[in-house]
């Protein structure tokens, strides 16, 4: 999936790196220092409806019904996340303990129609 | 809004660059307190120190795996009542329920003085608050020692569970060769400053499924 650029229109990633000391949280959130915190933004024209970027048989697939079907479809395709990988964090509880915990699809790593 | 630029997804017009940071580190706040299930941020009051973090946080790099989205906790010991002698301590340790709860691996390191002779043997208690003094602990394990310096005591994890209180109690005894507990000339066992004990614990994923797994 393409970085976006501030001039592109179609489906990309924008990424954004937040330091944990940006939002005054160092003083609790032990490691990492900061992270990436993407998010999909862009237009899905019909021709790119089901291009995640990384699993052509599927945008072929779509493309194909479309061709057979009327190519002006009534739905609209949205840029959408594709990847996304969990974030590591430790961090100091109410209790002042140390927890150590693998927060679930927190980074975007792709984006893509759907 | 920034000058006549328009949003590609949605067409309208787009955030000047400051409105975007802010928006984006609002959302970040959200999507840490989410992911931690918190519902705002911890009010650190007296956090540990940073040798005792740093020693203990050195216990939880590579090796040690706590399951998918479960969660390692290393919880120091805040409160050592004045002991009876030399050869007992109390150690008090303060989870949050759900730790308390869920916990199914624990492991209490502390620091054994290179001050006795010989074979060092280590009854672990757990207090049980509110019943009769007489019934007020419980043995949880005993361990053998030769060595001084820092050692990690397993305990069984369910003689660790509480439903109730979140705060947990336990109490260390030593005995030298001979039995003779009151022999100690001096502290055995280290549980103040840097050097204090820890408990280090894992604990079951948190959220609706996560029960069920592991009774099934």
């Amino acid at each position: 999936t393409p970085t976006c650029e501030p001039e592109t229109p179609l489906c990309c990633r924008r990424d954004h790196y937040v330091d944990f000391r940006e939002l005054g949280w160092r003083d609790w959130i032990l490691q990492p220092e900061g992270y990436q915190l993407n998010y999909c933004s862009g237009q899905c024209p019909p021709h790119l409806a089901g291009s995640p970027g990384i699993a052509a048989s599927f945008h072929s697939a779509v493309f194909s019904l479309l061709k057979a079907n009327n190519p002006w479809p009534l739905g609209t395709s949205c840029c959408v996340p594709t990847a996304r990988r969990p974030l590591s964090l430790l961090y100091l509880d109410h209790d002042g303990n140390v927890v150590k915990t693998d927060v679930p699809d927190m980074v975007v790593e792709a984006c893509g129609c759907s | 809004q920034g000058a006549g630029s328009v949003c590609p997804s949605c067409g309208g017009p787009t955030l000047a660059p400051q409105a975007e940071r802010a928006l984006v580190l609002e959302l970040a706040k959200q999507q840490i307190l989410e992911g931690l299930h918190l519902t705002s941020r911890p009010r650190i009051t007296h956090p540990p120190p940073q040798a005792a973090l740093t020693r203990a946080l050195r216990r939880l790099q590579p090796g040690s795996v706590a399951p998918v989205n479960g969660e390692e906790v290393i919880s120091f010991a805040t409160i050592t009542e004045p002991s009876t002698s030399a050869c007992s301590s109390v150690l008090t340790f303060h989870l949050s329920t759900a730790q308390s709860r869920h916990l199914y691996h624990a492991r209490l390191w502390l620091r054994v003085l290179p001050t006795f002779p010989g074979t060092l043997s280590l009854r672990t208690f757990r207090w049980n608050p509110g019943r009769r003094r007489r019934e007020s602990r419980t043995l949880l394990a005993e361990h053998q020692m030769t060595t001084p310096g820092w050692h990690a005591l397993t305990l069984p994890s369910s003689g660790l569970r509480g439903e109730a209180s979140a705060v947990l109690k336990l109490q260390v005894d030593c005995r030298l060769p001979g039995g003779n507990a009151t022999a100690a000339p001096q502290r055995l066992v280290d549980t103040a400053g840097d050097e204090r004990p820890f408990l280090e614990l894992k604990i079951w994923p948190k959220g609706p499924g996560a029960g069920r797994t592991r009774r099934r």
